[in-house]
């Protein structure tokens, strides 16, 4: 049983299996639990409850990141924001929900329609352009969505638009073509407007288990990640797939997706996140 | 590799001509690091070696192979095993039309698996029909029609039933018009929903009573983590769903979640999704997916 303020065996090993069960993964979990005995070994106060300690240390791994806040300074003008990752994880949603948050904050908006391959993804991110109050520049199906990208931005400079959020098809982070088109959306982006993107959002199913860290991965080498989305979070995943990503990549969690409507975006705070994760 | 790692474990207990029990526990713990790292659940692995466990300890070790190779053999006739022999997927129903009803947690793929499973049925000479019975998803219908349209399957939804009808009403006029022009097989698409969403499932629930259907498919994202025993049960104990599908499966994710599936339900894994194309449709090989699992 997990009490008092000694990490003996069995206590170890029922924390390191619901960090498992958390997908926070075996690695990670097995120095967590050191980390862990060594804080308490270090206590002061020498009597700090186990659970205390390790919400401490959970904390301590996932936060340090500067809260989102549609409201901050934007870097450029427009702010270019791409939004990456696999197949299925809500990005395109997400894009819908980010929108909201910077139309409230006062800002104008437009997306950039760059999946150009999937049935419907271009109707599908319309309505939620529509939802937001935001402007949006597609092309037919199958355009290259560099040239899409390229024209957002330019439509965005001329009509002094202050964000532009790009949505880009899902692609599984194995296909080197399609990670090769992906470069070619960052590069057209960076033509247009100089410094963009200035932000990379890559988005996460909290669903998913150590397959993220291979996701994760190789979308930085090709794009230099800048923040994580973790989505699905109102289900009954835990998203402990965080922590390793934290752990190995350094890259902070910007915000969570908590639901399917246009409100269910939330900056990411580590506090909320470990507690739910450990109850 | 686990075949080198457990090599390195045996490497130190050399000489032993059978597997004794000392060096079963130190392999057992490598092999649930490679399940735990392949996204197979925990209770679910410990459950698992403990099998293996029984079936190693006191066995021979074949002189060809050495005692890590011998391991993994075992562990990997087991999983074969436990993941069910191969089978014909779906079976078709006495009398027409056969309703399959697809379901499962947001973005796993069930709309464009709709599409391969219409497309592999047309092959098959067996007309499908498709019902576009998500209404809450932006562009769900029109994601469905253009999938329907570039096979040449119907597909039915709110344009044939009016923009009032509910996904239960779709599904009942649905499968009712695909009787009518004598479709062999007819697929509920239905919304992607979390286990926990009372309401969600109960629709479910509602279309399963109505409708009958012969099959219900479990459709999973290859890259489901833990969770995938907390889902699938969930899923389970509301629906009795007859069968899974792993989706995705042209990455790089282990897909331990099919084992958890599996274990938890009892119901095999029926389809394998390989693309994003409609032809990108396997039947499951348990063996394929024993290995891909061990890594
Ligand atoms: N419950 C829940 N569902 C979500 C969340 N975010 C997205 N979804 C759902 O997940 C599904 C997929 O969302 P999309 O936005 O289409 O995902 P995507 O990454 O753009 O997908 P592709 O473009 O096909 O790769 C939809 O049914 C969304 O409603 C979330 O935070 N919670
Ligand atoms: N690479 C790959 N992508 C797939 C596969 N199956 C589906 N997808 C993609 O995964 C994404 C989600 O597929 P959908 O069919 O929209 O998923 P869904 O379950 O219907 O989503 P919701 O209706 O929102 O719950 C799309 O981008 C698909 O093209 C597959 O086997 N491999
Ligand atoms: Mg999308
Ligand atoms: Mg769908």
């Amino acid at each position: 049983a997990i009490s008092g303020d000694a990490l003996d065996e069995e206590a170890a090993d029922e924390i390191e299996e619901i960090l498992i069960q958390a997908d926070v993964g075996v690695d990670a979990a097995v120095e967590i639990v050191d980390r862990l005995r060594e804080r308490l070994r270090r206590a002061e106060s020498g009597a700090e409850q186990i659970f205390v300690s390790l919400r401490k240390e959970l904390c301590q791994i996932a936060g340090g990141g500067v809260p989102f806040d549609p409201g901050a300074e934007l870097t450029g003008k427009p702010h270019v924001v791409l939004v990456v990752g696999v197949n299925g994880v809500g990005k395109t949603t997400t894009i819908g929900k980010l929108a909201r948050l910077y139309r409230d904050s006062g800002r104008s908006v437009l997306l950039a329609a760059c999946d150009t391959f999937r049935a419907a993804a271009v109707p599908q991110l319309e309505i939620w352009a529509e939802r937001a109050g935001a402007n949006i520049v597609r092309a037919q199906q199958g355009a290259d969505p560099a040239a899409v990208a390229f024209d957002a931005v330019s439509a965005a400079l001329s009509r002094d638009t202050d964000v532009v959020l790009v949505d880009t098809a899902g692609r599984l982070h194995t296909k080197v073509n399609l990670m090769e088109e992906l470069k070619k959306v960052r590069r057209s982006l960076g033509k247009q407007c100089q410094g963009a993107p200035h932000e990379t959002l890559l988005v996460l199913d909290a669903t998913t288990g150590q397959n993220a860290l291979s996701q994760a991965r190789q979308f930085h080498l090709a794009t230099e990640v800048t923040g994580l989305v973790l989505t699905k979070l109102d289900g009954t995943a835990k998203g402990g797939i965080a922590f390793a990503l934290r752990r190995e990549l350094g890259i902070p969690i910007k915000l969570i997706g908590v639901g399917e409507g246009e409100d269910d975006l939330q900056p990411f705070d580590g506090e909320t996140f470990v507690e739910a994760l450990l109850e | 590799r686990l075949t080198e790692r457990l090599d390195d474990v045996f490497r130190k207990l050399r000489g032993q001509g059978r597997i004794t029990e000392r060096n079963i526990d130190e392999s057992l713990r490598e092999i649930r690091r490679a399940l735990l790292e392949a996204d197979v659940n925990f209770q679910v692995a410990r459950s698992f070696l403990h099998a293996v466990r029984d079936k190693a300890t006191g066995r021979e070790v074949l002189r060809s192979l050495t005692p890590g190779q011998q391991m993994v053999k075992i562990v990997h006739d087991e999983l074969v095993s436990l993941l069910g022999r191969q089978m014909e997927p779906v079976k078709l129903a006495d009398h027409p039309p056969t309703v399959i009803l697809l379901v499962g947690l947001q973005g796993c793929g069930k709309t464009t698996f709709a599409g391969k499973l219409a497309l592999d049925f047309k092959k098959r000479g067996r007309p499908p029909f498709l019902v576009a019975a998500d209404v809450y998803r932006p562009a769900a219908d029109e994601q469905l029609r253009t999938l329907g349209g570039s096979i040449e399957v119907p597909v039915f939804g709110l344009a044939e039933t009016g923009e009032d009808a509910d996904p239960v009403e779709i599904c009942r006029r649905g499968v009712e018009a695909a009787r009518k022009s004598n479709r062999s097989v007819v697929i509920l698409d239905t919304a992607g929903r979390l286990s926990i969403d009372d309401e969600m499932m109960d629709e479910l629930v509602e279309i399963r009573a109505l409708m009958h259907p012969h099959e219900i498919l479990f459709v999973a994202d290859s890259m489901l983590g833990q969770d995938a025993v907390e889902t699938a049960s969930r899923f389970y104990e509301r629906l009795a769903f007859t069968g899974s599908v792993l989706t995705k499966m042209d990455g790089d994710a282990r897909g331990g979640a099919a084992l958890s599936i599996r274990e938890v339900t009892g119901q095999p894994v029926k389809f394998i999704c390989t693309g994003e194309g409609l032809e990108a449709l396997e039947t499951f090989h348990p063996d394929r997916i024993a290995s891909r699992i061990l890594g």
